[in-house]
C-alpha cells in the first residue's frame, strides 16, 4: 500500500479530484469537535471488533 | 397418531411430479478439519432410454432429444420456509447414458456457511423441457437417473465427490515471525507494515487522524498442489499468497466549508490486511450466503 494509493482512495471516497489546499495557520488552531471524534472512535472500535470476530 | 383427539386422514396421490428429485447427503465429518474445499462434484448415472420409447419419441418430436437438468441447493430456514439456490444446469441427450458430472462446489460452500448443528446437504435435481412452449417435447420425461443400484449393489447411486486441500500443507501460516528474515522459501504469512502518514507531504494539514497505521502485507510463497489435478478449470493459475480478509480505516480529514476548515470523518475500505491466504489465481470468488 503506497502513499499514492492512500491519497487516491481518500480523494475517491471524498469525491474530490485533488487534495484541498489548506493553510497551516487555519489547521493549526483547528479543534476536532467531540461528535466528530466520537464518530471516529466508534468506527475504529467497529473495525477492531470485526478483526477479533474473524471470518 | 398417539393422541385420542387425533384422527388420521388418508390421502391419495392425484399427481406426481416425477422430474424433481431430492438428494440428501449427510455431511458431518465428511470435510476434514483445516481443509479447503476445492471442488465438489455430483455424479448421477443417466439410465439408457429403452429403444422402443426412443423410437416413439423420435417419431413424435424429431427435433428435440435433449432435456435440461438443473441442480439447486435447498435450504430449509429456521422458520421452515424453503429457499433454493441454482448451482449448476446443463443439457443432457436422450441418446447418451452413463455418469453425468455436475459442479456443486457452490452448494457445499453455502452449506459450510450455515451455523451448527447443520442440516444435511440437500440437492434438488430437476429435469425440465429444453424449451418452454409449443412445440412441446416430452424428452424430459424420458431422462432417468439411477437412485439405487440393482439389488442394493450401490452401482449407479448418486455420488458426491469432495476434493479438498490440507491447509496445514497448502495454506498460509498466519503472522510472519519478525525474527526470521524473509527469503524465497518463506511460507505465505502476514507481515507488519507501518504506514506513516505524517511523513507524506500531501497529507500535511489535510489528514488530522491517524498519524499512521499498521497496514500489514502478505508475503511469501504457497505450496502448489501435485499435478495433474483431478479436474480441469479454465484459467486456473497457481496458488498465490493474497489478502483474504481486510478491514476499513477511519480517517479524520479537514475539509473547507464556507472558506473555513472543518474536521470530517471518512472510512476507507480494505486498508488493513486482516488475514493472508493461499488462493488459486483465477478461481471464482465464492458467493456469500445471504440471510
Amino acid at each position: 500500500l503506497s502513499g499514492e494509493q492512500i491519497r487516491g482512495r481518500l480523494l475517491q471516497q471524498l469525491h474530490l479530484s485533488e487534495v484541498p489546499v489548506l493553510d497551516e495557520g487555519d489547521v493549526g488552531e483547528l479543534v476536532t469537535p467531540a461528535h466528530v471524534m466520537a464518530q471516529y472512535v466508534a468506527l475504529l472500535q467497529r473495525s477492531h471488533r470485526a478483526r477479533s470476530r474473524g471470518k | 397418531r398417539f393422541s385420542q383427539e387425533f384422527r388420521e386422514v388418508a390421502g391419495r396421490w392425484l399427481a406426481s411430479e416425477a422430474s424433481t428429485h431430492l438428494l440428501v447427503f449427510s455431511m458431518e465429518r465428511r470435510l476434514p478439519p483445516n481443509s479447503e474445499l476445492v471442488r465438489a462434484v455430483l455424479r448421477l448415472f443417466q439410465e439408457p432410454v429403452p429403444r422402443a420409447a426412443l423410437r416413439r419419441h423420435e417419431r413424435l418430436s424429431p427435433h428435440s432429444a435433449r432435456a435440461r437438468v438443473t441442480i439447486e441447493w435447498l435450504h430449509v430456514r429456521d422458520d421452515s420456509s424453503n429457499r433454493t439456490s441454482l448451482v449448476d444446469s446443463r443439457l443432457v441427450s436422450l441418446h447418451e447414458s452413463g455418469w453425468k458430472a455436475f459442479d456443486v462446489t457452490e452448494a457445499v460452500t453455502f452449506w459450510q456457511q450455515l451455523s451448527r448443528p447443520r442440516e444435511p446437504l440437500l440437492l434438488q435435481v430437476t429435469v425440465q423441457r429444453e424449451h418452454l412452449g409449443p412445440p412441446a417435447s416430452g424428452a424430459h420425461k424420458l431422462v432417468r437417473f439411477a437412485s439405487q443400484g440393482p439389488a442394493g449393489t450401490g452401482q449407479g447411486e448418486p455420488q458426491l465427490e469432495l476434493h479438498t486441500l490440507d491447509l496445514g500443507a497448502y495454506g498460509a501460516q498466519g503472522d510472519c515471525d519478525p525474527e526470521v528474515p524473509l527469503t524465497e522459501a518463506t511460507r505465505c504469512c502476514r507481515q507488519e507494515v507501518y504506514i506513516d502518514l505524517r511523513g507524506m507531504k500531501w497529507a500535511e494539514n489535510w489528514v488530522l487522524e491517524p498519524p499512521g497505521f499498521l497496514a500489514y502485507e502478505c508475503v511469501g510463497t504457497c505450496q502448489q498442489p501435485p499435478q495433474p489435478l483431478p479436474f480441469k478449470w479454465p484459467f486456473l493459475g497457481p496458488r498465490q499468497c493474497v489478502a483474504s480478509e481486510t478491514a476499513s480505516l477511519p480517517v479524520i480529514v479537514s475539509m473547507k466549508e464556507g472558506g473555513r476548515p472543518r474536521p470530517q470523518v471518512v472510512s476507507l475500505p480494505n486498508m488493513r490486511v486482516q488475514k493472508c491466504s493461499c488462493s488459486w489465481d483465477g478461481a471464482p470468488v465464492p458467493r456469500k450466503l445471504e440471510p
